[in-house]
């Protein structure tokens, strides 16, 4: 696709 | 009635391996809707290039082929040139949208650092807490990375604006009325008539065989997509028996379970169409050897294929402008998730810092 893929972004990092 | 609002908690390890299992997933979809849909472009651009399926229908000469008709009324139905001029013209607005959210988190990070810089040069040892820039480090890792995606979408949103530069004038003109379409088609008289000849007929043939394959395409498309499947079960279970999950092997083997039998399905498809294709190829030299070209003739397949692979442009700039604003909507939820995590340690380290700065005025 054309458009960078967002799904590693919409992973929630928690922070400590 | 009463309803557990925790019903759906799950412990971290299974909500981690859930959104890494549902990564994968997107990435499985994708590879497979991709390659179908890169196919179909692929079929669609030999196809415009032998000025097919025109070609068979142009017998009169100067009347616009049933299959450019078409195409122009499908353009005109989904909208035209302004849908997606609109559409262009709202690229820039979504990008800055998205850029001012990320900016204005990352500005909040740099003033609440700053101030803690001059606070710690103030009163040095005493000001004896951890620096906001070692604080802010993951978060302005996050902010490098949504600039570098936003970076990648204005290069994407270029690509888009000169495929429609390249191809505006052509879609403009399947967007007139048919009298004015066929005008603009050099006419040339009528091929010699190849109606009845087997040649025809076996290109005939095989194009429905490749428009049936294209349909057949958009369910599986739509089947691949609908695919859900509910891996908490498995990793809560796993959790319980082992104590751990293997996610990945967990994950793999439900995504072969899940898109094994699609994948095959994709694989007959793309080798379907090589065998289609190939087959059109050599019935088109045939067919071109047996028609008389002139020069005449050629200019008018020249505008025909110009006007075929207008339409297929049209199809995949109407795809790409959909992509780029779905993009720059989900981009803007994420980003606004990511502001508020900035407003959030950012109003904690303000609390903490006024209450540090009272102790050491006190003392």
């Amino acid at each position: 696709s054309l458009y960078p893929s967002l799904e590693d972004l919409k992973v929630d990092k928690v922070i400590r | 009635k009463f309803t557990d609002l925790f019903e759906k908690m799950v412990p971290m390890a299974v909500q981690q391996s859930m959104s890494i299992y549902s990564q994968r997933k997107a990435e499985t979809v994708n590879r497979l809707v991709g390659s179908l849909r890169e196919a179909t472009n692929l079929c669609n651009g030999v196809l415009a290039s032998l000025n097919l399926p025109a070609a068979l229908e142009d017998l009169s000469g100067d009347s616009v082929p049933q299959s450019i008709a078409e195409k122009a009324r499908s353009i005109v139905q989904q909208g035209g040139l302004q849908s997606i001029e609109q559409l262009i013209k709202d690229l820039p607005e979504l990008l800055t949208r998205n850029r001012e959210i990320l900016d204005e988190s990352l500005k909040m990070l740099d003033d609440e650092e700053t101030t803690d810089n001059e606070l710690r040069a103030k009163f040095n040892q005493r000001w004896n807490r951890t620096p906001s820039g070692d604080l802010y480090k993951p978060l302005r890792a996050e902010g490098a990375n949504f600039r570098n995606v936003l970076d990648k979408a204005v290069q994407a949103d270029q690509v888009v604006r000169d495929r429609y530069g390249a191809h505006c004038d052509m879609i403009a003109l399947l967007c007139k009325s048919e009298d004015e379409l066929s005008a603009a088609i050099p006419s040339a008289n009528p091929t010699k008539t190849l109606q009845g000849s087997e040649v025809v007929n076996v290109l005939r043939s095989l194009l429905s065989q490749l428009d049936e394959m294209k349909k057949e395409r958009d369910t599986l498309e739509e089947e691949i997509k609908a695919v859900t499947f509910d891996m908490s079960t498995s990793f809560l279970t796993a959790l319980a028996q082992d104590g751990a999950i293997n996610e990945e092997q967990l994950s793999l083997s439900q995504l072969d379970q899940s898109y094994g039998t699609y994948n095959q399905r994709v694989q007959a498809s793309l080798h379907m169409q090589e065998e289609l294709l190939g087959k059109v190829q050599t019935s088109h030299q045939d067919f071109s050897s047996l028609k008389q070209s002139n020069a005449e003739t050629n200019q008018r397949e020249e505008v025909l294929k110009k006007l075929a692979s207008a339409h297929d442009s049209y199809v995949e700039i109407s795809n790409n402008l959909r992509e780029g604003t779905k993009f720059y909507n989900d981009l803007t939820e994420i980003l606004l998730k990511f502001q508020n995590k900035c407003s959030d340690i950012v109003f904690a380290r303000k609390t903490e810092r006024d209450e540090l700065l009272k102790d050491l005025q006190q003392s």
